[in-house]
């Protein structure tokens, strides 16, 4: 049996946003802890991991164990109903998702809070998804850098229009991404930044060691999809490590997204 | 030139 209830329903639409492009299917892990999710692009040099942990539902409740295979594109279609509505206050739907005792099905039921005379079901097919799982162990970073979740989108995207890759470099003197294209080349350096009037405004960067890793910019922007979910994202880089990006989920959990670096030939 | 390594290069299978 499972029963969760999500008051923030568009959070659960923008986690469904922020990773349907880069996975297709996934298995959705629910446990009495939480919801939890891992799952590799087709071409297996990116992940992304999500959890959600029992305490950020309004009701959660879990018997055993189990997991519910989904296409992620379907589930995001039936998100959407439930923020199309312009009468209705599209951005805070109740949700509700209770798989059927053959766990074929899943009912995703919408209560809209302003409206409570109309209630929309879903009923969703599940699938068998058979996913490998990747033991991701605890790992000492080089550098771990805290920074505005608009900023990065914003570096990733202009750097995307001039070159493939990202060169991330953290140094004494702040974090540089690079770029390099047939018109040129780019560098952004961001540098700490404590002095600001909000936290979330503010660039920390903590180093251990000097770390310079390649990325694939295609990846990396298809995490900044993930920027609705937080208004910062800490990046934390090891050498010959994949770079983990991540998005808190306020109270909740999180969205990390790893990604392999590009090493010479 | 770059090489694209898999995850798998980093992660063992769980």
């Amino acid at each position: 049996m499972l029963e969760l209830r999500l008051v923030q329903g568009s959070l659960l639409k923008k986690v469904l946003e922020s990773i349907k492009d880069l996975v297709n299917d996934a298995n959705f892990d629910c446990s009495a802890t939480g919801f939890s999710l891992q799952a590799m692009d087709s071409s297996h040099v990116a992940l992304v991991a999500l959890l959600l942990r029992s305490e950020g539902f309004e009701h959660y409740r879990c018997d055993r164990n189990m997991s519910m295979g989904m296409n992620l594109n379907n589930m995001a279609k039936m998100l959407k109903c439930a923020g199309n509505d312009d009468i209705i206050t599209p951005s805070r739907p109740m949700m509700a998702v209770t798989p059927s005792p053959s766990c074929s099905k899943v009912q995703v039921r919408f209560t809209c809070c302003f409206a409570q005379d109309k209630i929309a079901d879903f009923e969703m097919k599940l699938m068998d998804i058979d996913s490998e799982h990747l033991g991701i162990p605890e790992a000492e970073y080089h550098a771990i850098v805290r920074m505005p979740s608009s900023e990065f989108s914003r570096i990733c995207k202009d750097l995307s229009s001039i070159g493939d890759t990202v060169v991330i470099s953290v140094t004494k003197e702040g974090v540089r991404f690079s770029t390099r294209g047939d018109i040129g080349t780019a560098n952004v350096v961001c540098r700490q930044n404590t002095t600001v009037d909000k936290p979330e405004e503010a660039t920390i960067i903590e180093m251990n060691e000097p770390v310079s890793l390649t990325f694939a910019l295609r990846y990396m922007n298809s995490f900044t999809k993930a920027t609705p979910l937080s208004n910062t994202v800490t990046i934390s880089l090891s050498s010959e490590l994949p770079v983990v990006v991540e998005y808190k989920i306020a109270e909740m959990g999180y969205v990390r997204f790893y990604l392999a670096p590009k090493i010479e030939d | 030139a770059q090489n694209q390594p898999k995850l798998s290069a980093f992660f063992s299978l769980r």
